[in-house]
């Protein structure tokens, strides 16, 4: 089985 | 003031269903640039990010520094579907009127010396402003192809399974599922079309990996058919959110961020 991944520590604080 | 006239309704409305594929509601952000709009969905999986520039429309006027209006996409699409493929498309917002805040959109057909009017006013909400941004990326990997090849294949394996399986080699994609009942399985390779170059695929993979996406994401991804024939991915690897671009004149387009599934 796979484990979807999330976008939340993707991005930067701008 | 804004004010922002478009001759191609038709474009903008595709870019608004893009989006509402995956958002309800986002802010839209004027600019003396142009129009810029990004939103997460709702689980964290996808980001939208949208920009539409000056130039990219016929007439564009923001006197604002930054005007964030916040937009409900189901409403605005409802009023765009109202709009004739003929029409001129206007937008505007009067930020002097302090008790009704409301982007107006305005359908204008010629007739001769006078004009056939239809006028909307969309009620605008307050939507907290994203306090991040996304970094900056080298991307190692990039493919490029049809966008209806793209749709073709997801909207096929959409009929079987969930999640589909991406594996990027140097000299080819393998897309592939599997279900209880059944696999599929789908091999695209580097190709030139001397005679159309949009049916062309190139890739230039410089390191090969593998991730799962979850299908309906790509699905809804490849119906940007109307944005641009051919969608351009960038990747890194497996854990990094891979980008899915469709370009526009100007400098503008849509583009997607996806993370992927980790297998165990």
């Amino acid at each position: 089985m796979s484990k979807q991944q999330t976008l939340a520590s993707f991005f930067k604080p701008k | 003031m804004l004010e922002c006239k478009l001759q191609e309704p038709k474009v903008f409305r595709s870019v608004v269903e893009a989006m509402s594929e995956h958002i309800k509601e986002c802010n839209f952000e004027f600019t003396r640039e142009g129009l810029k709009m990004q939103a997460l969905d709702s689980s964290h999986i996808a980001f939208t990010f949208v920009t539409l520039s000056a130039t990219w429309w016929n007439e564009y006027r923001c006197d604002d520094e930054a005007l964030l209006l916040g937009v409900n996409l189901e409403t605005l699409l409802k009023i765009l579907k109202c709009g004739p493929d003929n029409s001129l498309l206007a937008l505007s917002y009067e930020n002097d009127d302090d008790e009704v805040s409301e982007l107006k959109v305005k359908f204008e057909v010629d007739r001769g010396e006078k004009k056939d009017v239809a006028e909307f006013a969309l009620k605008l909400t307050h939507i907290d402003p994203m306090e991040e941004e996304v970094p900056e990326l080298t991307w190692t990997n990039e493919l490029e192809m049809p966008t209806q090849e793209l749709f073709r294949i997801a909207r096929d394996i959409s009929l079987f399974s969930e999640i589909m399986v991406l594996e990027f080699d140097k000299d080819k994609l393998r897309i592939s599922c599997s279900s209880k009942e059944s696999t599929a399985d789908y091999l695209v390779h580097p190709f030139e079309d001397s005679t159309n170059a949009s049916n062309s695929v190139r890739m230039n993979i410089e390191a090969p990996f593998k991730v799962s996406l979850t299908t309906h994401y790509v699905l809804s991804f490849a119906k940007n058919k109307n944005i641009n024939e051919r969608v351009v991915i960038k990747m890194i690897d497996a854990e990094t959110p891979l980008m899915f671009s469709f370009s526009m004149k100007e400098g503008s387009g849509i583009c997607y961020y996806i993370a992927g599934r980790l297998t165990d």
